[in-house]
């Protein structure tokens, strides 16, 4: 009826310590991983440090570094406070540990504590003969015979109280009985005295005090915690797993499922489409739809939005992903058309050049495009072309007179990263060719190169270059080397308002039908060291003598089937389009036969 | 959903661009039933207006043996307008859809002749979303298509084409000259 | 039928769009 109260602090200690550890051990581990991790993507991205990224950081404008700022200044705030909070808590920990040390009550709980190894001195790995030598020594000093005469009263107790603890000792680890007592009690001599209470002081739960501690606990049971779970539950399951809000998905699926052949697919469309997405108007309940669509047609012809600005670069940022989630309910829908829209829209994005036959030329920095378009006679839309002119003509054609700013211009544009297509095949691992019902894949050589470097066919990169280890890894995992290969850099992209290091989208076709059969493949990994290799088409004349296939690193891509291939023997024909999210140009588009033999 | 029984036409107050196409559609459908002063009307397509549209267009075939090129597009234009207009919503599709994609091979050609590519190119690419899958319409387009240099999109077709018919002689040299010039295109 | 007229129909959007992009 009457509980004991901690009134000596022996026991809230270890509860109040126990509720810290179990916070703070799980996020100091959380947050050395984050700090080691992070280091470990900083020193992946050292390796592949591009010109285009430290350009891409010259070119980008003041406002756009302030929005970054602030952003990143967010996200720190945030880790400061983790941060505050890890350090606070483990103050608060050694504060309880030293308070718990220096307890008496506590000190005094735990002496009674009984420990047959340390009364006999021995360690608890001993040996039977160890703890009979032992005790026999021991019980010679301590027994009340042997002892010296010379001693008081008081200290002649001691020791018989130690004899008789020592003989305890030895009995609780060799006779049966006592041992069973010690086991099952933790004292040879049976069960203690054992005390039940509250591990809180009194003065919480029985004075005036007890109301508001009561108050707390409602409160935390009843308001808090359900209403922190069912905020958890709802943000859960408010977004779909490709990040995008549940109501923007259903959207873009209600405009696939009714698509009708009549509309045109154009960029102008897809804006509409993303501006009506749930995540702007949770960003910004004030603004309208057709606000969103204006603002992200401000971004791509690059215009002012007045007071606008911020929440310009914030809904551009936001449309990446629903750009996105977009791509990925179009590929369902099998829809090629919107599929490849939604990734050109995306490009059109990132550079802030709209769709038009030039955007490879007007993507890069400081053309004068009324001077491009207007001047010069040749007709150039790629930069392919563009570098089979002299330095100085292309200052002329782009309208660049700062020589300055022209090899800023040209340092661009020959590390744009351009894909060709060396080898291109269905696989199935372990086998030379393509059995019904096998499991391929598709296995891509591309070559990434500028498009400074002279053209050479796919025949001038030799079969051994191509050709992969055939190891037991290999076959089990075929994706597994693509690993291998260093990520992407950051891309040239100045007026996207946050650093991006892009991707190309895989899309495989049926060319029986012309529609989409799979969700896309991102590729994020492959080397861009050939763009360093000097074979400028401009000067190289004889490609025999200057071109050597071991300077040039072969890239792997490889997109998995979704399907087992067919039971029937035949040649099936699939078109495979590799788009770049980043820039106008480096795309691939070719068939690709898939021979099922027997 | 409200019915108007003195115009007999259905109605929703909030309806979406779709629901909405739907309901004009079985409107239309409705108005022309009831518009129908033949009592005894069955999906065949009206002798009348077969006639007149085959007229139409035998007009403009003897145009073309004249050589009266523009005269004859003219003509066929006019043979594919009275299709759209005069054919009921009720008859049979099929026959439509034939008709139409006959008259339009043969624009399509003569477009090409005259060197009006867009044109062409948007009538076929009307005969691909309806179905007609032959090697004729992929040289046609990538013929189209290269003639207003879109190159990549040539390769596409071309590429296509040969996936449904890879013998074909024509696709095979329309794919050599379209990759020279894609690369020309590239510098 | 009414489907292929709005498909026929938009053959002239079609070309205006297609013209500007090109």
């Amino acid at each position: 009826q009457s509980y004991d109260y901690d009134e000596g602090s022996e026991t809230w200690p270890f509860f109040l310590l126990t509720v810290l550890c179990v916070i703070l051990v799980p996020l100091t581990v959380k947050q050395i991983w984050d700090m080691l991790s992070s280091s470990d993507a900083e020193t992946e991205a050292q390796e592949q440090k591009s010109q285009l990224g430290m350009l891409s950081e010259a070119y980008t404008a003041d406002e756009i570094h302030a929005f970054r700022a602030k952003y990143v200044s967010k996200k720190s705030k945030w880790a400061a406070k983790r941060n505050l909070f890890i350090i606070a808590g483990w103050t608060l920990v050694a504060y309880l540990v030293q308070h718990i040390g220096s307890n008496d009550a506590i000190r005094d709980a735990a002496t009674t504590l009984f420990d047959p190894y340390s009364l006999l001195n021995i360690s608890t790995s001993s040996t039977e003969r160890e703890i009979r030598s032992a005790y026999r020594k021991l019980s010679i000093k301590f027994h009340p015979d042997k002892l010296p005469k010379e001693l008081t009263a008081e200290e002649r107790t001691t020791m018989e109280e130690q004899y008789v603890m020592i003989t305890k000792a030895y009995k609780s680890l060799t006779e049966e009985i006592t041992r069973e007592n010690y086991l099952r009690y933790g004292h040879p001599d049976g069960p203690q005295a054992t005390s039940h209470g509250i591990a809180l002081p009194k003065f919480l739960v029985d004075s005036s005090v007890s109301s508001l501690v009561v108050l707390g606990y409602v409160g935390l049971l009843g308001f808090i915690l359900p209403f922190l779970v069912s905020r958890w539950w709802s943000k859960t399951q408010s977004m779909t797993k490709k990040g995008i809000h549940v109501k923007s998905a259903s959207y873009f699926s209600d405009r696939l499922f009714n698509f009708k052949p009549s509309q045109v697919v154009t960029m102008d469309l897809l804006i509409n489409w993303i501006s009506h997405a749930q995540e702007f108007k949770v960003m910004y309940p004030a603004l309208h739809q057709e606000t969103f669509e204006k603002l992200i047609h401000d971004h791509i012809n690059r215009e002012n939005s007045g007071d606008l600005q911020n929440e310009k670069f914030r809904i551009v940022a936001k449309s990446h992903v629903l750009l996105f989630g977009l791509l990925d309910i179009a590929t369902t829908f099998r829809n090629l058309e919107i599929s490849n829209m939604a990734i050109d829209t995306l490009k059109a994005i990132v550079q802030a050049t709209p769709l038009s036959p030039y955007s490879q030329i007007l993507q890069l920095p400081n053309v004068d495009a009324e001077r491009f378009i207007n001047g010069s006679v040749d007709d150039i839309r790629t930069l392919g072309k563009l570098f089979t002119y002299e330095d100085k003509k292309i200052s002329k054609i782009l309208g660049i007179d700062d020589e300055d700013k022209l090899q800023e211009t040209l340092t661009v544009a020959s590390n744009i990263p351009f894909l060709k297509l060396i080898r291109a095949e269905f696989k199935v691992p372990g086998e030379t060719i393509v059995t019904p019902q096998s499991t391929p894949h598709i296995s891509l050589k591309v070559l990434v190169r500028s498009a400074k470097h002279k053209f050479f066919g796919p025949t001038k990169i030799p079969d051994e270059m191509c050709r992969e280890k055939q190891d037991f890894d290999s076959l089990r995992d075929p994706f597994a080397s693509i690993q291998d290969q260093p990520k992407l850099p950051q891309s040239f992209a100045p007026f996207f308002p946050a650093k991006r290091s892009g991707c190309w989208c895989a899309l495989v076709v049926l060319q029986k039908d012309g529609k989409v059969i799979q969700t896309p493949m991102l590729v994020d990994r492959l080397s861009f060291t050939n763009l360093k290799n000097d074979l400028d088409k401009r000067t190289v004349s004889d490609l025999e003598k200057d071109f050597n296939p071991e300077d040039w690193c072969i890239g792997t891509i490889k997109i998995p089937y979704s399907q087992p291939a067919p039971e029937e023997k035949g040649d099936y024909f699939f078109r495979v389009i590799v788009k770049s999210t980043e820039y106008f140009g480096p795309d691939l588009d070719f068939t690709v036969t898939m021979s099922v033999r027997e | 959903l409200s019915y108007d029984p003195n115009s007999k036409l259905l109605q929703l107050s909030e309806a979406s661009e779709d629901v909405d196409m739907n309901l004009k559609q079985i409107n239309k459908l409705t108005q022309d039933l009831i518009a129908e002063s033949n009592p005894n009307f069955t999906p065949q397509p009206r002798d009348d207006s077969t006639a007149m549209i085959k007229k139409l267009f035998e007009t403009g075939l003897k145009q073309v043996q004249q050589q009266k090129l523009p005269e004859a597009l003219k003509s066929i234009n006019l043979a594919i307008e009275m299709s759209q207009r005069k054919r009921a919503t009720w008859e049979a599709f099929a026959v439509q859809l034939q008709e139409l994609q006959f008259m339009l091979k043969n624009r399509v050609d003569l477009s090409l002749i005259q060197g009006k590519f867009m044109d062409a190119l948007e009538d076929l690419e009307l005969l691909h979303n309806t179905g007609l899958n032959s090697s004729d319409v992929f040289i046609r387009k990538t013929d189209g298509l290269m003639k207003l240099k879109q190159y990549e999109q040539a390769q596409v077709e071309v590429e296509r084409g040969l996936s449904l018919d890879p013998s074909n002689a024509k696709l095979k040299a329309l794919h050599l000259e379209n990759s020279r010039r894609l690369a020309d295109y590239n510098g | 039928n009414q489907a292929l007229k709005r498909r026929f129909q938009a053959i002239l959007l079609r070309k205006d769009v297609f013209s500007k992009q090109w």
